[in-house]
């Protein structure tokens, strides 16, 4: 899996 | 989210909320440098452009928000309202030779070619060093308020918060993100001589004073 921007995380 | 996600996001308001106080109270921003100030107000401004496009939670986007305005707040203090106690003077750290290569390493080194990641990985990278004209300015002037340095202690744990949430979720979800992982350690780095003041010297209820 691409690891990738989480835009969960602030 | 996990307890150390929580605690650093609530790290991060608390440090936000204590600059303002700071500012509103004292009605002053001295030893406040304004080039970190308005690094920061890049970092969210590029980073939180997601509000418009992802909707992720309430939780996130009320932090989102409130991470813009109280930015938002401080400039206006800063620049506007209290800008007659902004410490020019000792506040002279070159801002261009942090954003230039945070904006070339961001579009040599991103997870996407786009628009959208590239201001994100921008504004990590940005995030990484904004501090520097502040702790450039404690530098300078030798000391700071104790007001300043809680304020400091707080921003700096939430990256470090991040690195244990960042492992936690490597184990737990098996997932991670380099870009912001190696950047949030080089964020946590820049404050360990800081950390280490601190401790030794604000706990005490000394006040931050560097050595001559």
């Amino acid at each position: 899996e691409e690891p990738s921007n989480d835009h969960d995380e602030l | 989210m996990n307890i150390f996600r929580l605690a650093g996001d609530l790290s991060h308001v608390v440090a936000v909320i204590i600059l303002l106080l700071k500012i509103w109270k004292t009605r002053s921003c001295a030893g406040i440098s304004g080039k970190s100030q308005l690094l920061f107000a890049i970092v969210y401004l590029t980073r939180y452009l997601d509000l418009f496009t992802t909707y992720v939670s309430l939780y996130n986007s009320i932090m989102k928000i409130l991470f813009l305005s109280a930015s938002g707040a401080t400039l206006y203090f800063m620049y506007g309202k209290f800008r007659g106690t902004y410490d020019h003077n000792h506040d002279t750290f070159r801002i261009e030779f942090l954003l230039i290569p945070c904006g070339l390493l961001s579009l040599v080194i991103n997870h996407e070619f786009t628009v959208m990641e590239i201001l994100w990985t921008f504004s990590i990278y940005l995030e990484s060093v904004a501090i520097l004209p502040q702790l450039f300015m404690v530098s300078k002037t030798g000391e700071a308020e104790s007001i300043t340095s809680h304020y400091l202690f707080a921003l700096g744990s939430y990256r470090a918060l991040y690195l244990l949430n960042w492992i936690h979720r490597y184990i737990a979800e098996s997932h991670y993100d380099l870009i912001a992982i190696f950047a949030g350690i080089v964020q946590t780095i820049l404050y360990c001589d800081f950390f280490y003041l601190y401790i030794t010297k604000v706990l005490k209820g000394k006040k931050l004073q560097l050595p001559a």
